[in-house]
Formats: structure tokens, sequence, C-alpha cells
């Protein structure tokens, strides 16, 4: 699965996610992530996120819409909103996903022991990682 | 001018140290012509919208990630994929699912994110809005590459699911 989630220059936010599944998936199965709401979510108030994992999962816990209302409804951090969804309410190894709010804080937590990331923020961080 | 932001992924999971190191070079490589086209279109004043669209579809043209060209397999030998991308200004979103022979399936979510009646289509229904507003179809042969195809056939030898690319791996959607 692949996504990305941007801040522009007039404070807009946007989230992508796109997927193939899972290898030998019944046809018919949808999931991994992009559902709205569950892995893909973005709202200029809040933040946008996009998701990577077991879609079944994120699909359960509405991961992407819970980042944003936690961080609308009880002011958590962009971090704490989604450290909170990969460690506390996800299993471990279900995945990971990747979150910018409306200030351009960012957080791209993961509980696989990997995750392929990529960062660019014009303060000057242009990046790639694996673990 | 306003912080600019761009962050993307391509997929995480178990991925094991020992994998070969032409492998990660072909990923890391990929994850930054991805990033390099967001971060043009945001440095140029473009929209978050644009940027995030453009990155996912350079990730969906690279084989080494499970998106369009390299998707991984249904059990019946079909790639069947998902998109979908959402407007933080506007709050409209676009969404497809289990459709195959559309080259970028995110260029047709963000279609279906323009078509103000709908916001999300599937199988057969989104491949005709699909050739209805022009976009790219190609044959089944287009997405297939070898290695996701020894993936299937190794996973329907186990009898089992498999979680994105290199089985080894245990590497997920």
């Amino acid at each position: 699965t692949v996504g990305a989630v941007a801040l522009d220059s007039h404070g807009n936010l946007a989230a992508a996610t796109s997927t193939g599944g899972i290898t030998n998936k019944r046809y018919g199965r949808v999931g991994d992530t992009p559902i709205i709401g569950s892995g893909t979510y973005a709202d200029n108030e809040t933040c946008a996120v996009s998701c990577t994992g077991i879609g079944e999962q994120f699909i359960k816990f509405n991961v992407a819409y819970d980042i944003a209302a936690r961080i609308k409804y009880k002011g958590e951090s962009v971090e704490k909103a989604s450290l909170e969804n990969i460690e506390n309410r996800l299993n471990k190894d279900d995945g990971g996903l990747i979150v910018v709010d409306k200030y351009g804080n960012y957080s791209l937590p993961f509980n696989s022991n990997g995750m392929y990331r990529g960062i660019y923020c014009s303060d000057g961080v242009f990046d790639v990682k694996v673990w | 001018m306003n912080k600019l932001v761009l962050l993307i992924h391509g997929g995480a999971g178990n991925i094991k140290k020992s994998d070969s190191e032409e492998k990660f070079k072909r990923h890391l490589k990929g994850l930054k012509a991805s990033l390099e086209a967001g971060r043009k279109i945001l440095e140029e004043g473009g929209t978050a919208l644009d940027a995030v669209i453009a990155s996912v579809k350079v990730m969906e043209d690279d084989p080494s990630f499970n998106a369009g060209k390299g998707s991984v397999f249904t059990h019946n030998e079909k790639n069947e994929m998902d998109a979908a991308v959402m407007d933080g200004k506007t709050l409209n979103n676009g969404a497809v699912s289990g459709v195959s022979n559309v080259k970028n399936p995110i260029l047709l979510a963000k279609k279906v994110l323009e078509y103000k009646d709908h916001s999300f289509l599937a199988n057969e229904g989104a491949l005709e809005f699909a050739k209805e507003n022009g976009l790219d179809i190609v044959d089944n042969e287009y997405f297939k590459t070898e290695v996701r195809y020894n993936q299937l056939l190794k996973a329907r030898g186990e009898k089992k699911i498999a979680l994105d690319h290199d089985i080894d791996e245990e590497k997920y959607g």
C-alpha cells in the first residue's frame, strides 16, 4: 500500500492512499486501507492521515478518523493521537500510518518492524527510511 | 509562506534487513521520486491535493510497490485495486475498490472526488466511470510482475493469504 499526506502553502491538507491489497485474497475483498475514515482522511481543521497495513483492522477501529477526532475533540497532539491508535488500539504488526496536522506537525508511527516512508518539510528535511 | 509538509509511505511490515541491497535501493529510489514529485508541486504553490496525487501516482507506476503496476494478485490471478483521496479544504472525497484494468486507481479516485453525486464506486461501475472520464485502461498483463506472481503461487501452495510484497518479508498492505 502506498500513500501520501500534505500541507500546502495555503494551509490546506490532503490525503491519498492506493493499494493492491493482499496476495491470494478472495476476489471482492476490499481493504489495506483506502477507505475514507478508516485508512484515509483529511480535514483542514485537524489533520491528514494515510494508513498502511491489515485493512480489516483499520476498518474496525476507524483509525484515520479516530486520529482526527482525538485532535479535534480532545485536543491531543498529532503524535499522541496517532500513537494511541498504533500502540493501544491496533495489534502489534498491524501496520503504520502517516499524519500531518494543520500546523505542520507530523508523525509516522508503525507497529511492524519497518515501514517504507519519506518526509519532505520546507524547513530543510528530505529523507526516506525503512526501519 | 506557510510551512510545507509532505509525507509518504510505501507499505509496512516485517521487513528483513537481510534482503538484498539492490532491492532496498530500488525501494528507496522509488520513495525519493515520489517525494520529489509532490515536493515540486508544493514548492511551486500547488495544492496539497495535487501533491498527494502526484506522489501516489509515482509509486503506482513503480513495480516495487503494491499499488498500480506491481499490485499483488487475487486468488484467481487478477489484480483488484483500491484507492482513496480526500481534500481537507472541501471535505470532498473519492474512493474506488475492486478496480481492475485502470492504470492509475488514484486518478480514478480523484475523478470520483470531483464527481459531486457519489463518493465511492466499485468494480465494473468504477471501470465504466474510468472509461467515461478518459483514464488510461490497460490489460491485466500490465500489472503483472514475476515477483508478485511467484508470491501468489507460494501463497496458494501454502493455502494462505500473504500481506503485500515478498511473502518472506511478511510485509503488509
